[in-house]
């Protein structure tokens, strides 16, 4: 449902370029939930952002229904994104003068069928929370506000970069919990980026990044 | 050396109070590595800004070598934190206008016996990305700056906040291998939160902190 097809990033720098991400293809199927890992820097970010159309490969296309969304106007890559993609930030990116309610509602607003804000801050324990500021809120508790202002959109498409970076181990089950429920009860395309490794075997597909290539596949077959 | 006594904090939120610390007693004793557990929102970074004078306890007093830093008007507890702690920040706080040698290079210029800046990069693995600026560098490669800037001024006390979390286990094993050599071959007396299970086996002593008190304390016989 949404594909990178030989995608290439450079960044050029000075005489130096930075190839983040070399003739990478990865497709997403509908209602999959795919892992991706791979050492810092090998390009998962960059990968997670030109799919979600937060950013433009310098070569290759980017396949949403036949759509190619890297070819899109800025105008319309926005309203893409704000249809039909929740996406949970690798720095979370909440707003600094809105609660966590409000950060959660903002997003709400504009969606088809969202959740009750006060519902998707409950899934992720932080109902006690709802009207403190980002600056009020612990690390551990400001990702969990993320999380649940992307699901509480319930997009086609779920983008998750490192949704437990900063959890205790039973915190970030619990989140990866409410990603894979969310996955298979409404049938979200999700796709996360973790270091965690029990979310790869909750996956149906592991793929690996490494220098900017897709370094193996994996199917778990017993899921 | 640096000792939390009894320390509260608390924040007035309208008619509702946040209780962070409740009464906390944690003593960092010359030269140890102390790792600090402990679930979302528990009052781990509470507790590390409060112990490196960047936060003031409501209650209670902090001891740095006879003197309580709790007490200390705002200049001199800047002097104390230059002269004498190394922070690693869950946000990383980096400068977004100067590159990642130049971040390192801010601390070591005003620093007594710092590593160079360039040796302090390398021994996180990031020589090669000396001249990006933040802005153009993956997560946990941010992160890693965060902690060469820290390691690199060779201060007395060195304190973490999750150096890890948006590292790969690899690279993380890495990081945590510099923070426990700088801790054996320099003497340096360090606090580490972390969620990283391996850290807490290379400690001298874990504490486990659970809704704002201690709730347990564990030493490692075998080190
Ligand atoms: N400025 C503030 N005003 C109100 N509450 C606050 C403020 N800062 C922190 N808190 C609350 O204090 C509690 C402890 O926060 P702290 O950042 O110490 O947690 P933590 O153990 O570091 O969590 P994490 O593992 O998520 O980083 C949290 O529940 C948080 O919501
Ligand atoms: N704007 C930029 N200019 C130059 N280089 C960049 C820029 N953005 C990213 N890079 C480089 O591209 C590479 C891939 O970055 P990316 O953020 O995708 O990594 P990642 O796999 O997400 O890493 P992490 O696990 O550390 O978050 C990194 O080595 C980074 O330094
Ligand atoms: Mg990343
Ligand atoms: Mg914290």
């Amino acid at each position: 449902v949404l594909a990178a097809h030989d995608v290439t990033k450079t960044y050029r720098m000075g005489d130096v370029d930075v190839h983040a991400l070399r003739g990478v293809n990865v497709g997403l199927r509908q209602g999959e939930l795919l892992v991706l890992l791979g050492p810092s820097g090998s390009g998962k970010s960059t990968l997670l952002n030109i799919l979600g159309g937060l950013d433009v490969p310098t070569e290759g296309r980017v396949m949403y229904k036949e759509r190619d969304i890297a070819a899109l106007g800025d105008r319309e890559l926005t309203r893409f994104r704000r249809d039909h993609v929740g996406f949970v930030f690798q720095f979370y990116n909440l707003i600094p003068s809105l609660t966590a309610r409000e950060n959660v509602a903002l997003v709400t607003e504009i969606a088809e069928e969202p959740l009750d804000p006060r519902e998707a801050l409950e899934l992720v324990s932080l109902a006690d929370r709802m009207d403190h500021f980002p600056s009020q809120l612990s690390g551990g508790e400001q990702q969990r506000v993320a999380i649940a202002r992307a699901v509480a959109k319930q997009p086609d498409i779920l983008l998750c970069d490192e949704p437990t970076g900063a959890l205790d181990v039973k915190t970030g089950i619990r989140v990866l919990e409410v990603i894979d429920e969310v996955n298979r009860t409404l049938g979200t395309t999700t796709a996360v980026i973790t270091h965690h490794a029990p979310m790869a075997s909750m996956a149906d597909r592991v793929i690996s990044l490494s220098d900017g290539r897709v370094y193996q596949e994996h199917e778990n077959e017993t899921k």
